[in-house]
């Protein structure tokens, strides 16, 4: 553990809190996609398998029950609770041209050829492109609650906090390095800059996020 | 057999 891993992580966390905290005071969930927060299901579930055959650390089975917990919670309350204020009609990003392509990379690059593995490997290609039918979905409609933002900002800072720890961790651990982790991380901090460019300069100067028309 | 690879980030 690191200081950038444990800033990550914990950025991670406040997206998630920042997430539930726009839905449960604006009692909506407009304006954000369902289906990437279903792809985050399906990363956590896929990706967090080992919780039952591999002891890690405390932190790190607590970290990950709190993932897989909060973002099934988030699509029930999507899928439930405030359903009214779902709106499929807006959220159009075709989720089989990424499970394809995620599920093919896995096949070919993982550390072994065996379920768990194959499956951790599909979790983390498909972690690095879940956020699209959410970018997709800001696109279109080309504007977002302010509070939308600083979940997809808090998100982004934690991928992005992902990149100094994995160097650190190259000097620090005698050049340990997980070329997977590392390619997938690189394509989903990529992801995020266009969405900084405006945030930075409207969001965080104050003005409303909007999209040039 | 090779041992899986303990993957200890989130």
């Amino acid at each position: 553990m690191n200081l950038f891993r444990l800033l990550g992580d914990l950025s991670h966390l406040a997206s998630i809190f920042i997430l539930l905290h726009k839905i449960q005071t604006t009692r909506s969930c407009r304006g954000i996609s369902f289906k990437t927060q279903a792809l985050y299901v399906t990363v956590f579930v896929a990706r967090y398998l080992d919780l039952f055959y591999r002891y890690v650390s405390l932190y790190n089975s607590v970290m990950k029950l709190f993932f897989i917990a909060s973002s099934v919670y988030i699509l029930y309350l999507m899928k439930y609770k405030y359903r009214p204020t779902n709106d499929p009609s807006i959220d159009t990003f075709r989720i089989e041209y990424l499970l394809g392509p995620c599920v093919l990379l896995s096949l070919i690059f993982n550390y072994k050829f065996s379920v768990t593995e194959v499956l951790w490997s599909f979790s983390i290609f498909l972690e690095s492109v879940a956020i699209l039918p959410q970018l997709f979905m800001l696109q279109r409609t080309g504007e977002a609650e302010t509070i939308t933002t600083h979940y997809l900002a808090a998100l982004g800072v934690y991928r992005a906090l992902y990149i100094p720890n994995w160097i650190y961790r190259y000097i620090t651990e005698d050049g340990v390095v997980d070329p997977i982790a590392v390619t997938a991380g690189l394509v989903q901090t990529g992801l995020y800059i266009d969405f900084f460019y405006v945030y930075f300069t409207k969001v965080l100067q104050g003005q409303k996020f909007e999209l040039p028309a | 057999p090779e041992e899986e690879k303990t993957h200890d980030e989130l």
